[in-house]
């Protein structure tokens, strides 16, 4: 454990957190992506299948199944306590063009063709592009409440967090993980559009971040 | 013991 992981893993828990707490104190889930939600339910629940196979450390079975939990939370404030408020009308992005591409290359690209690691794969691909449908929803009404905003930030400085880890991890302990690495890369991309929006609108303007 | 790496992020 270095002080990168740690830090990106308690931002990906903010931002997880301020999520949840924004969609429980104003009983809405106004301008949120309900799609992205069930991705990232997705996304953990096929990655931490190895919570049945591998015994790593306290602190990992503890988070894994936090994140969990919480992400279970957020889908169902959405689809069902909520769902009065959710905004299905500009929440459009056509998943099936996630998942088809994800699916084959987690088939095609793997440490084994073995279920749980071409599930571990599926989750590692599908959460480099699981923000889009919250990203596309953000583009088509054209505005962002602030606290998601805050919500994106943190996500996307996990992602940032995540890559120091990688280098020092590459350099104190020799781990490489390909796959991880790579899509892990390309995530963090997708939100340096969003970063510079973010700082130039949110931080230094007003409460809600309006695209031009 | 790249295995146990790998599944100690998350």
């Amino acid at each position: 454990m270095n002080i990168f992981r740690l830090a990106g893993d308690v931002s990906h828990l903010v931002a997880i957190i301020i999520l949840l707490l924004k969609i429980w104190r104003s009983k809405s889930c106004a301008g949120i992506s309900g799609k992205s939600q069930v991705l990232f339910a997705l996304v953990f629940s096929t990655r931490y299948l190895d919570l049945f196979t591998v015994f790593v450390s306290v602190y990992n079975v503890v988070m894994k199944v936090v994140f969990l939990a919480l992400s279970y939370a957020t889908v169902y404030l959405i689809y069902m306590r909520f769902r009065n408020s959710y905004d299905s009308e500009n929440d459009t992005f056509r998943v099936e063009f996630l998942l088809v591409p994800v699916i084959g290359l987690s088939f095609l690209e793997n440490y084994a063709f073995t279920p749980l690691e071409i599930l571990w794969t599926f989750s590692i691909f599908l959460e480099a592009v699981a923000i889009m449908p919250q990203l596309f929803m953000i583009t088509k009404t054209g505005e962002a409440e602030s606290i998601t905003t805050h919500y994106l930030f943190f996500l996307g400085l996990y992602r940032a967090l995540y890559i120091a880890n990688w280098v020092w991890r590459y350099h104190m302990e020799g781990f490489f993980d390909q796959i991880a690495v790579v899509s892990g890369v390309v995530q963090t991309i997708f939100y340096c559009d969003f970063f510079y929006l973010y700082v130039t609108r949110v931080l230094r303007g007003k409460g809600k971040m309006s695209l031009p | 013991n790249q295995e146990l790496l790998r599944h100690d992020e998350l």
